[in-house]
């Protein structure tokens, strides 16, 4: 369902060049559930940004379902990026002058919704935030903001989740169910790719790639799972 | 050094009140190195921002090195904050359209220098990020986020460090690496604070706060330190 062959990307900064992304090349199936691990720096967020078609790579190729990312029109990606891919991003992204509820209903209202409180409230009680749907970002604390960017990602009911450190504000109890969570729902079908320096997640995975300097060194499967 | 008395702090939303401190009161020794533990939204950024002058209690008191912070004069309460006490944020809060160097550079700037771009470049060499000195924080990972907040909290060379889950983003090596740099300038010395969700780095402090629904449970010594 995902296929990227030598995908590569450098940043420049005055005079120095970041080789962010350098010859990277997997194939992911419907239905798996991927860890991506590495040091910081190593290019894990760049990666996930490409496949979550929130950007693109300076040369390589990735296929959604076997269709080339960098010849679908802009509609066709906007449809793919709302209603295809959930994405819990490293910084939450949370729209400041709404309230939690509001900021989970948005994903729903792009897709032509007129309104979707009942599902956004679903999705908070989900992550354990029924009680805070009318808080705004700034009277949440650290690991709310994080679970309020998680229900987010699934209320479209996603194909493909993306989740960028899902769990680095969440105590070990409320990171155990976020990870409990996610594996219901790849259980019932969703693909799901966790990028994550707790161990404790990765071996909950069924398969872990490690990425050092932009490049994947390790692609094991987990033997327990 | 650090003492309080019956910390109170209520929120209001609509018509819900959220109890994020509920009496809380504790003694802090100079040279002491705490971490501060429990579950999500338990209140512990909220005491952490009135313990580093960021806010102020509904009620109770806390008397930093004897003084009432209360009744500190706006000036004597800015020198407090811009040199002694050093703070790394949960959410990083770095300034977005300057570099990593003058992000650090900045606390520094408060105090009257002029200049002090040497001592900027060794605080970032200390968390190993000499290499990204120029970028911006938006051409940064998470995790070198991160790491910049920690420079600049340690930069002014504080007596106290207030670290709000100051390895969230990182790796386990740099995480350890963080770490280590603690608590080397903790035995030299640095009071240091740090509220954490992972075990290795509440077992590495020599003391353990335990705190559920804004109050603290549990106060524990680690005797393997
Ligand atoms: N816009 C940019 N301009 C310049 N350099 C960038 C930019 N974005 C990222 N980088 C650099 O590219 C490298 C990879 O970044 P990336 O965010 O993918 O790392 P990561 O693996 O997600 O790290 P972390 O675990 O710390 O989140 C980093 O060293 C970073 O400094
Ligand atoms: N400005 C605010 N208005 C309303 N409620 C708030 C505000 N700030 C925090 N809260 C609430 O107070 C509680 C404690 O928040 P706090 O940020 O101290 O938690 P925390 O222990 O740091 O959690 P985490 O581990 O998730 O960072 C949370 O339930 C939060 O929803
Ligand atoms: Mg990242
Ligand atoms: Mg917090």
């Amino acid at each position: 369902i995902i296929e990227t062959v030598n995908l590569d990307k450098k940043y420049t900064v005055g005079d120095s060049v970041v080789h962010a992304l350098d010859s990277v090349s997997l194939g992911i199936e419907e239905g798996e559930m991927v860890a991506v691990t590495g040091p910081s720096g190593s290019g894990k967020t760049t990666l996930m940004n490409i496949i979550g078609c929130l950007a693109q790579p300076d040369s390589g190729s990735y296929k959604l379902n076997g269709q080339d990312v960098s010849r679908m029109a802009k509609d066709q990606l906007a449809e793919v990026r709302n209603r295809q891919i959930g994405f819990v991003f490293q910084s939450f992204s949370l729209i400041p002058r709404i309230s939690s509820l509001e900021n989970v209903e948005l994903p729903l209202l792009y897709t032509g919704k007129l309104s979707a409180k009942a599902e956004a409230r679903e999705a908070l009680a989900q992550v354990g935030l029924e009680g805070r749907m009318n808080h705004e970002p700034n009277q949440l604390s650290g690991g709310e903001r994080q679970r309020v960017s998680i229900a987010r990602a699934l209320v479209t009911h996603p194909s493909i989740l993306l989740a960028d450190e899902p769990t680095g504000n969440l105590d070990t109890k409320t990171g155990e169910e976020v990870l409990e969570l996610f594996t219901q729902l790849n259980r019932k079908g969703l693909t799901t790719i966790i990028v994550t320096h707790d161990p404790e997640v990765s071996s909950r995975c069924k398969r872990v790639l490690r990425m050092i300097d932009g490049r994947i060194i390790d692609d094991t499967l987990n033997s327990s799972n």
